[in-house]
């Protein structure tokens, strides 16, 4: 137990497992979240820049992880 | 996707703040 939620591990692992420069964009996140709503997803992309655990890269829309290297 | 020099600033930059706020986040619940 990581402290974060289920939906918040799993877009933490996407995150996580994208190797592009830029990291993986909001879109692409929903494509692979099928299941999880587009406002769910995004609240878990800022609380997951709040604590730390990712940042935003080319634009407020792409996300890369803090420990993916 | 090739970035240029601006983006790959930027995305250091916000990888250091991004660091910085995990830092704080783990010294708060010492």
């Amino acid at each position: 137990n990581n402290g974060l939620s289920a939906n918040q591990n799993q877009v933490l692992s996407l995150i996580r497992g994208c190797p592009d420069p830029q990291g993986i964009s909001i879109q692409d996140l929903k494509q692979r979240l099928s299941g999880i709503s587009l406002s769910v997803i995004k609240q878990a992309v800022e609380f997951l820049s709040n604590e730390g655990h990712i940042f935003s890269t080319i634009d407020e829309d792409h996300y890369k992880s803090t420990d993916n290297d | 996707y090739q970035l240029t020099a601006e983006q790959q600033r930027k995305i250091e930059e916000n990888r250091r703040k991004a660091l910085e706020r995990r830092a704080e986040r783990l010294g708060q619940t010492v």
